[in-house]
């Protein structure tokens, strides 16, 4: 069928354009185009105002099915193990959750078990001061695994809801790395039964394509339950998500919008489509 | 890779003596999703292809080589001219001291890099001095001070000072009683939109007046490198790059967008999270990585 009307080749350049600007990578975008050609081949474009509607409606639908937020229940304490490469915002983000679970009345205790980081202790410790929240810690240069045994061990004791390990940064591709944490994992599994009961792998929104080799080549070993997105305040979209969402079905439970502790909000897949388009 | 798409596209060129604007069409459409894939900006690659169509158009093949082959010697020598000289030494020219400020996105690397860049200096014979200006991330003073100790290099902060501007002030004070001739400033991490914050840096670059103010971007970053790289130099002024966490598999095509937008070096490359692990930047090396 002949494409009359508003909906032109350059137009769709420009669409396509944007979305690989927005880092959701060239057969995603490429794709995407398609399916709005196929819409507009349907006649459910009447209008230019409609494309982006349109297209908004098409990745709201790919991420509905990964907006899942993460329940506290069941388990007690619950245990959520993070994760990901180097500056991500882990530490960060862990201080967030914390406080996120506190307002909801929940009693929230922080495992440090980033043992090699120059001052990652003592940077947790500080949040956990301002949050009035305790924390299990070790020395520098100890075992990682020994501080989550810890901690899961303090919490039992304790009567805490939540146990919140953050880990020390680490590129998937470093094998020794990826067995330490299986073996942070092991641990916590064989000290709750049921452990780690979230296994939260935080992507950085400023990555481009790595962040898929990440989300696969930490999820083959590791098994991720959910996915957190950090700096979502500056200018990336993090439009890698439309590809990680696709592929692994992984939900995404956060999506971080700056350094304070209220810079945290649940993933909601109509707000991220309309910004990813913005 | 490519090159072997490239032998099967020009297999049918081959008795046809020279590239045309109709022959390497196919193999332009793989070098640019290659780049895309990458992560080089989009509109970097439209330039790039464009210098690749007008070197490429009327090269007549010799028998020597194959028509692939001559095309992807287009593509990867184009690429690692536009990547820059493999020899940009820090500019640490005139009378000591000379200072060095380290800025950057939240996360990209300063801190460490900052650290390694300690090291470098002290075993060229430097007497460097590690500064932080970081008054916001907890224990970013504490992270730095570490690090000195653990290069066994002098370090100043002010524990407790709000103010970055006055630890840069102090900062030579304190230089001149530990004989430093390389002051090395880590400041905290920032967004390249927060008007506030470059304004900020506006004001420590003026009290520092450094010889070098090196920007480091993070070597997974996507798309955004070429709106950090510009933002950043726009409103401070960088005398050149260190690509980081470049020891993983991203491609790395960022290193591109960010010399093409600003025509400033990458000066160097971290490899590592240990403090020995900078290297040289060798845009070869850069060049076939981004092309995968
Ligand atoms: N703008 C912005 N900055 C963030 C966000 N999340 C974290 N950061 C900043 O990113 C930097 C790194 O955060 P960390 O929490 O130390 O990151 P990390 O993953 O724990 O780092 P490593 O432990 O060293 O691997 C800090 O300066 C944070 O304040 C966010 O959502 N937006
Ligand atoms: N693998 C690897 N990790 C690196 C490299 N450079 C820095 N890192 C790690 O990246 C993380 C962040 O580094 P920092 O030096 O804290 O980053 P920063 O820019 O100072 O962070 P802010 O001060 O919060 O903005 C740390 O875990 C570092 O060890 C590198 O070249 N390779
Ligand atoms: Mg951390
Ligand atoms: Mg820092």
């Amino acid at each position: 069928a002949a494409l009359k009307g508003p909906l032109d080749e350059n137009t769709l350049r420009e669409i396509e354009e944007a979305l690989i600007l927005s880092d959701c990578g060239v057969e995603t975008s490429t794709r995407l185009v398609e399916k709005l050609k196929e819409a507009w081949k349907k006649g459910h474009l009447k209008d230019p105002k409609d494309v982006k509607k349109v297209l908004r409606e098409i990745i709201g639908e790919i991420l509905k099915s990964v907006e899942r937020p993460l329940r506290i229940d069941n388990y007690r304490p619950f245990t959520i193990l993070t994760l990901g490469v180097n500056g991500v915002g882990k530490t960060t983000t862990v201080a967030k959750i914390g406080k996120a679970l506190i307002s909801d009345g929940k009693k929230v205790l922080f495992g440090a078990c980033d043992t090699f980081r120059a001052a990652a202790i003592e940077q947790l410790s500080e949040w956990a001061e301002r949050l009035g929240a305790e924390i299990v810690k070790h020395k520098e240069g100890s075992d990682p695994a020994a501080v989550a045994y810890d901690a899961i061990k303090a919490a039992s004791a304790r009567n805490v809801d939540v146990v919140i390990l953050d880990t020390a940064g680490r590129l998937h591709t470093k094998s020794n790395l990826i067995e330490e944490m299986k073996k942070i994992k092991r641990v916590i599994a064989r000290e709750t039964g049921s452990g780690p009961h979230e296994t939260l792998l935080i992507l950085d929104a400023t990555n481009g394509q790595n962040a898929i080799q990440q989300v696969k080549s930490f999820h083959e070993a590791l098994t991720v339950s959910g996915l957190a997105i950090t700096k979502l305040d500056g200018t990336a979209k993090g439009g890698f998500i439309l590809p990680v969402s696709e592929l692994f079905k992984i939900p995404i439970r956060y999506i971080c919008v700056g350094e304070k502790l209220e810079d945290l909000l649940p993933f909601s897949a109509e707000e991220f489509s309309k910004a990813l388009l913005e | 890779r490519l090159q072997e798409r490239f032998e099967t596209l020009f297999k049918k060129i081959k008795g046809q003596g020279k590239l045309t604007e109709e022959n390497i069409k196919e193999a332009l459409r793989d070098v640019r999703i290659a780049l895309l894939e990458a992560d080089v900006n989009y509109k970097v690659v439209k330039d790039f292809l464009e210098k690749v169509k007008e070197k490429a158009i009327g090269q007549g093949v010799l028998t020597s080589i194959t028509p692939g082959q001559l095309f992807i010697k287009i593509v990867y020598d184009e690429l690692t001219q536009l990547l820059g000289s493999s020899h940009s030494p820090l500019n640490l020219g005139g009378p000591p001291p000379h200072p060095i400020m380290l800025i950057g996105l939240q996360g990209s690397g300063k801190t460490t890099t900052a650290g390694k860049l300690a090291l470098f200096l002290r075993k060229k014979g430097k007497r460097p001095l590690l500064i932080s200006t970081d008054t916001r991330r907890p224990a970013a003073m504490e992270q730095l001070k570490k690090i000195s100790s653990q290069i066994d290099v002098p370090f100043f902060s002010f524990e407790g000072q709000k103010d970055p501007l006055s630890i840069c002030k102090d900062a030579r004070q304190y230089a001149i009683k530990t004989y430093s001739d390389v002051l090395i400033f880590d400041t905290a991490g920032r967004l390249h939109i927060d008007e506030d914050l470059l304004e900020e840096l506006v004001e420590q670059k003026k009290a520092i007046s450094p010889c070098e103010v090196l920007l480091t971007v993070d070597g997974m970053t996507g798309q955004d490198a070429l709106n950090i790289a510009k933002a950043f130099d726009e409103k401070i002024g960088v005398t050149g790059f260190i690509l980081t966490k470049m020891d993983g598999d991203a491609r790395g095509g960022a290193a591109l967008s960010i010399k093409a937008v600003t025509g400033k070096p990458i000066k160097f490359i971290g490899t590592g999270e240990k403090l020995d692990c900078l290297e040289q930047f060798h845009p070869e090396r850069i060049a076939s990585r981004i092309l995968g």
